[in-house]
């Protein structure tokens, strides 16, 4: 299961 | 945080900044498409649910404020303001941008990472923005004199997703590896449909003509 990809950007 | 990032947002913050300034300072939208604005603030409003659930830095969430407020605020401008509204080029700005939002929300249930209202949420607005600017770029097309802070504000649109662009690889080399083919993809094309602005942006610029997009 390959990571989501991370929020922390706008 | 990386260097390319903080580029990429102060240049959007910058952008957003300039296209105020215009309306303030001019009392006027003439130029500017309100259906690129509204789909702006739906690419907001989708992208950053998490703004009261998840707290990343004080950064984080002062700039989620500052840009879904922003685009809201023009988008009541152009639309209510007593002076502001009647300088829309209303049957100039034609393009039937409900057809950008019907296909970012269908590529959107067919691609994301999780099928979650969170993240096909999270997707239809990256899917979104990538298009969001093109109602603009007609808009251009259609409007011969392009005022100066309007060239402006599309040039520092377009800016901004390069330099995220560039974050991207960088944080390919120095992070562990993410799926981050969505944003990759549509920050290309993104960044692609301003091909032709930025040429003749640059040739404005370097022969010291007003900009005008052929048609």
């Amino acid at each position: 299961e390959v990571e989501a990809t991370p929020h922390d950007e706008l | 945080m990386n260097v390319f990032r903080f580029a990429g947002d102060m240049t959007h913050l910058f952008s957003v900044l300039v296209l105020l300034l215009k309306i303030y300072a001019t009392k006027s939208c003439s130029g500017i498409s309100l259906k690129t604005q509204e789909l702006y603030a739906l690419v907001f409003l989708t992208r950053y649910l998490d703004l009261l659930t998840d707290f990343i830095s004080l950064y984080n969430t002062v700039m989620k404020l500052v840009f879904i407020s922003s685009s809201l605020a023009i988008v009541w401008c152009m639309r209510a303001h007593p002076v502001v509204r009647r300088t829309y080029d209303k049957d100039q700005d034609t393009f039937r941008h409900y057809t950008l939002v019907a296909g970012s929300l269908v590529l959107a249930l067919l691609f994301h990472d999780r099928f979650t209202i969170r993240e096909v949420c999270w997707a239809f607005s990256i899917y979104l923005e990538a298009v969001a600017i093109l109602p603009q770029l007609v808009l251009l097309q259609r409007s011969r004199n392009v005022d100066n802070l309007t060239g402006q504000y599309v040039f520092f649109l377009g800016a901004y997703r390069a330099f995220y662009i560039l974050n991207w690889i960088y944080r390919y080399f120095t992070e562990q590896h993410f799926s981050r083919w969505i944003p990759w993809i549509a920050g290309l094309v993104q960044t692609g449909l301003y091909a032709d602005f930025f040429y003749y942006y640059y040739l404005s610029w370097k022969n010291n003509v007003k900009l005008q997009l052929p048609a």
